[in-house]
């Protein structure tokens, strides 16, 4: 463990925390794209089917059962909490997220580490999680003025993969064998996907102005 | 020993 990749994993719980704290406070997911977080508790369920058979430290596993428990936490208060679902943007939030599912899923049948179950799973998750941030961006530009602690959540989320690729690099530098060209491409295109928010979050924080993304 | 295909990376 490293200094990037603890701040990246803590910035990833810390995009969770606003998340839910968005919803709990104002009971509304206006904003929030259900297929993004849809899209995401695939991503933990795919990644993390070694949870009970690969212990890495307590750490490790605590995450996992955190990220999993709050993804479908947040996608069953936007499909079933009755207030929550009734702030949601169903005309907005229209991305055909199967279609992302299916090529995530495709292309970890060819492109993987090993061709066993759990490491196609793995690497379906992590191509999967490069994209799965494409459904909230899009309705951010639907739905114009974006509320501060959606803008919040999405910032801090795109950002602990930015932290990841610091820790790539580091560990890149600092252990003879390690190689994980899988989750570093996908990493990078991960983050590159954020740019122009991170762009358009960084003019609103410098004019201290409400955040706006172009449609 | 957490030997390098075990995904030690959340």
């Amino acid at each position: 463990m490293n200094i990037f990749r603890l701040a990246g994993d803590m910035t990833h719980l810390l995009s969770i925390l606003v998340l839910l704290l968005k919803i709990y406070a104002t009971k509304s997911c206006s904003g929030v794209s259900r297929k993004t977080q849809e899209l995401y508790a695939i991503v933990f369920l795919a990644r993390y089917l070694d949870l009970f058979t690969d212990f890495i430290s307590v750490y490790n596993t605590f995450m996992k059962i955190v990220f999993i428990a709050s993804s479908l936490a947040i996608v069953w208060c936007i499909r079933v909490h009755p207030m929550v679902k009734r702030s949601y943007d169903k005309d907005l939030d229209t991305f055909r997220h199967y279609l992302l599912v299916a090529a995530s899923f495709l292309l970890a049948l060819f492109l993987h580490e090993k061709f066993t179950f759990l490491e196609i799973f793995w690497a379906f998750s992590i191509y999967l999680e490069a994209v799965a941030i494409l459904p909230q961006l899009v309705l951010l530009q639907r739905s114009g003025n974006v509320d501060n602690l959606t803008g919040q959540y999405v910032f801090f989320l795109g950002a602990y993969r930015g932290l990841y690729i610091l820790n790539w690099i580091y560990r890149y530098l600092t252990e003879p064998r390690f190689t994980r060209w899988i989750a570093c491409v996908s990493g990078v295109v991960q983050t590159a996907l954020y740019a122009d928010f991170f762009y358009y979050y960084f003019i609103s924080w410098k004019n201290n102005s409400k955040l706006k993304l172009p449609a | 020993e957490i030997d390098d295909d075990d995904h030690d990376e959340l």
